[in-house]
């Protein structure tokens, strides 16, 4: 049975895209058959695996307004026998959110798609933008968790509790089995205070569900997507890549639980 | 003469707030007359600067949809004597831009509202949110120029041709007169390779509007908001205050020029 889990949070910049690419990669190594969607009209996602945006005819928006289905958009990576889908987003899905909201059942389009192909799947990872639109709304209602990424600064904690709101009227109108899969500290500096703090705050509010892995801040991951890499393929021994892979055996350890 | 300066990049986190807040707090203490809007609907500017946005009755939001003026909104900080005008967000204007889609002139409420009180400033900032949505574009359509933030990142680079297609556009339909006011690299390492390389490719392709001021890292920025105060209150002597104050004399300099 394959788990639908949506990466969003509004504030920009706290490691969305770097969770998705190398969370998804890393549960590819470790054998499992993953799908990463990209659903943010920057294409970070695409170009962070070396899909290049240009040469993309097919994409995510074509799914949402309804002309393709995922099957006909996926690009199949290949790294060494280690295979990853990826449903890629270019410049069009820009107009996606003016566009959807017209639509009928314009909040269910990524769900639906997602219905065609999810047996075909162990884990399908959703790259969401930096706000709470119609396309972060798609991801939250196709979605059987949402992975919530936190930076480690001040103004990260202060866009959580509208995070929360959106997250609890999707439970109540679109979605009402989705759950906060985990809250994962991003960019985390031991020797910090502030790092601490924020960190101390996120734990006392989420208990359990913070992700006992945290990320630490690491150059490598930053150079990866430079190279359309994960950081497994860039930089294995890196404290980033120890990281993520960290992070996906946990991710999979919640898996049986749920 | 006022200016308009728009402070916007789609890329998430590369430092729109930490620059409206710090940029238009370092030219008050300069002597000048500055007015700081807030266009986020995170709100970070305004709670960076110390305002409860649970304490926000009106808010731009009101002023975007025409039942308040900017003159009605303003909140007026008092530092020593120091004085920065604000006009706050709250969460009221997440439905902005979907509220805005059918209204009359949408593009065009902010550039309106401005020039009621723009006599009474030298400088006017725009903080906007991470997206290039409606907000945004009202931001665009008020401004005389767009200060560009860029993050010493590779992500930050891909993102800014759709940046500059926004621009054309805007400057097509609704503002020929604007222009690039300045790019500025931000979270800069010298010792980053990563860093050094973005850098060389912003200057080769933005030439001389990249400023020369650029803003390291330096963990006291990210501390000041958690204390809802500029650099200059916080820890007058870092980097980041130093580096602030320059590019505040770089902008003041280019303003005589223009
Ligand atoms: N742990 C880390 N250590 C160092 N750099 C990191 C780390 N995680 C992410 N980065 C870098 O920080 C920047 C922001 O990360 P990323 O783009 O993944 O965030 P995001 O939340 O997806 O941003 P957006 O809101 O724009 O979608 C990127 O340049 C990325 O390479
Ligand atoms: N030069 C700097 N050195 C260290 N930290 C910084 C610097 N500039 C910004 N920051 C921190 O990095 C994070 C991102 O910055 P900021 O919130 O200003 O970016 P933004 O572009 O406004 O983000 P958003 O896209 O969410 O609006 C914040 O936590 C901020 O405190
Ligand atoms: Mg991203
Ligand atoms: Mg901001």
């Amino acid at each position: 049975m394959s788990r639908v889990i949506n990466i969003a949070n509004q504030k920009g910049g706290v490691g969305k895209t770097t969770t998705s690419v190398n969370l998804s990669s890393a549960l590819a190594f470790l054998g499992k058959r993953c799908l990463l969607i990209d659903l943010d009209p920057q294409g970070n996602t695409t170009a962070g695996v070396g899909i290049d945006r240009a040469e993309v005819t097919k994409s995510i928006y074509d799914v949402l307004l309804g002309s393709s289905s995922l099957k006909d958009i996926i690009h199949v990576l290949d790294w060494d026998g280690v295979k990853l889908s990826v449903a890629p987003a270019n410049l069009s899905l820009a107009g996606a959110e003016v566009e959807l909201i017209s639509e009928f059942s314009r909040e269910m389009r990524l769900k639906n798609a997602i219905a065609e192909i999810r047996s075909e799947f162990d884990f399908i990872f959703i790259d969401c933008p930096p706000s709470l639109g119609l396309l972060t709304i798609n991801g939250l209602t196709a979605a059987d968790g949402v992975l919530i990424p936190v930076q480690c600064e001040y103004f990260a904690l202060e866009g959580l509790s509208q995070l929360l709101k959106t997250f609890d009227l999707v439970r109540k109108h679109l979605n009402p089995s989705l759950v906060i899969e985990g809250v994962l500290m991003t960019m985390y500096d031991a020797r910090l205070n502030l790092s601490n703090q924020v960190a101390d705050e996120v734990k006392n509010f989420f208990k359990d569900k913070v992700y006992k892995s945290s990320i630490p801040r690491n150059v490598k991951l930053s150079e990866a997507p430079g190279f359309g890499k994960p950081i497994f393929l860039y930089e294995k021994n890196s404290k980033g890549s120890t990281a993520y892979m960290d992070l996906a055996k946990e991710v999979m350890g919640r898996e049986k639980v749920s």
